[in-house]
């Protein structure tokens, strides 16, 4: 049965998407079969394996509201297997209706129920919002993975987003952890990257990865050729981090 | 009549709080009377000007859903000519309630109409969404400034936003005009930076500033002390940035 993570964080720009590509990507170049799900209506995770939402007429929206199964949108990528349930154009407008309808907070865990099997993780990249798409990727998880951008700002939205996993895993998913926190965009050269990691690491002792991902621009021009940053260029500091970061996430299941 | 101006992009992280709050305060400290609206629910606005939402028991949402007007819950900041309307807990919610009330679009156009007489400016600070929060601070708005982050995601949302300021312009807010759009996060050293400049500046072309905001280590680190950079440091090209910025914009008018 397929380890289902969510990453998410309401807090915008922090490396969601970067993290859900390259972690996948990771543990897929490792040999696993991994499936991304992409619910951020912005489609960055699915451009970034190479399957833009413009050229998707159907995707994760269409068996969300109950038309097909997720079977039937899934798309291969450049990487074996790696595997990828894209955003389509009408997500923009799900949160609403998934709000109004029966059952709406657990729309995707049901749809995801009948191809867990099929992989060894399936990883969802979530909106930078609390709405009912990233709890619909809580709901549907195992655990989730917070990216924390080495930033001020990104400290102010952590507590909230703790209570919103409380909230989930009171009312809707029982089973919910906490996979890990993983700093992104880290900085060694500046003060501002080392004071929000030391304030962290202090509040969740072991519930941070020891890998950090550095700032590094290889990550960020990866996008635009629609390739994860390993199929990019491998040899990158960027790279090399989220191929340890995967590695540390299967050791501690291991452990 | 203050000029009310939506600062709005879906993309997260592109900079749109570090915007509204220095453009804001470079616009006070000219001697301008303007006043922030913080409708993100994180709150970012309100903690960037030293009013952080924990010590807000009220703010933009009571007046919002009916509770007392706007007058109510504005506060002073550091800069004498700078005032905040700052977000506050219950602003998480809002964006669901919004949905299911008659008249939900046009709340906040309708409890800033009895303040705007005071201020020469309003500038509205927006979510990473295009939920019934952005569109009630593109409703209110005269205009809107988009921060568009120069890297590869960032332009993948802007056709996205486009579309429904145009929704907007035509459902709801007829006078709304796109104010401009501001680079962000600018690095002369990467050719990514230079490619979505031209790619930008190629579709816009009168729309786009000249004034380009620079990567500057000092805007991030102005919000831990509850500051806009032009207190924290006047002298930084972040600063410097954001004050040419103010200054071209106020010429724009003036033309
Ligand atoms: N470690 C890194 N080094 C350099 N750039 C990075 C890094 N991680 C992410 N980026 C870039 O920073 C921007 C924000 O990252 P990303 O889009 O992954 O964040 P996000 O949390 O998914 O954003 P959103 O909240 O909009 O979904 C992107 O342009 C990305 O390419
Ligand atoms: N020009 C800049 N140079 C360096 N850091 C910056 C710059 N502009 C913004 N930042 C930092 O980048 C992060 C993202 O900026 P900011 O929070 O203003 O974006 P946002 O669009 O408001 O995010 P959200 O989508 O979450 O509302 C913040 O930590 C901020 O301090
Ligand atoms: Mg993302
Ligand atoms: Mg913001």
């Amino acid at each position: 049965m397929g380890r289902t993570i969510a990453i998410a964080n309401q807090k915008g720009g922090v490396g969601k998407t970067t993290t859900a590509v390259n972690l996948g990507a990771s543990l897929a170049a490792d040999g696993r079969r991994v499936l991304l799900v992409d619910i951020d209506p912005q489609g960055n995770a699915s451009s970034g394996v190479g399957v833009p939402m413009a050229e998707s007429p159907v995707g994760v929206y269409e068996p969300l509201v109950g038309h097909g199964t997720l079977q039937d949108v899934i798309r291969p990528t450049a990487i074996e297997t790696l595997f990828v349930a894209p955003a389509s154009r009408d997500l923009a407008g799900a949160a609403l209706e998934l709000a109004n309808i029966e059952g709406g907070h657990t729309r995707l865990q049901g749809i995801l129920d009948p191809v867990r099997d099929q992989y060894d993780y399936l990883v969802i990249d979530c909106p930078p919002s609390l709405d009912m798409l990233t709890v619909n990727g809580l709901t549907a998880a195992d655990a989730v993975l917070i990216p924390v951008q080495c930033e001020y700002y990104a400290l102010e939205g952590l507590s909230k987003l703790l209570e919103t996993i409380e909230m989930v895993r009171d009312a809707l998913n029982a089973r919910l952890e906490i996979e890990g926190i993983v700093f992104t965009m880290y900085d060694p050269r500046n003060n501002l990257s080392h004071q929000v990691v030391q304030e962290v690491r202090g509040h969740f002792v072991d519930k941070v990865f020891e890998t950090m991902i550095p700032r590094n621009i290889r990550l960020s021009e990866a996008p635009s050729f629609g390739q994860p940053c390993i199929l990019y260029d491998m040899a990158s500091r960027g790279s090399q981090s989220y191929i340890q970061l995967a590695r540390e996430l299967e050791s501690r299941r291991a452990a």
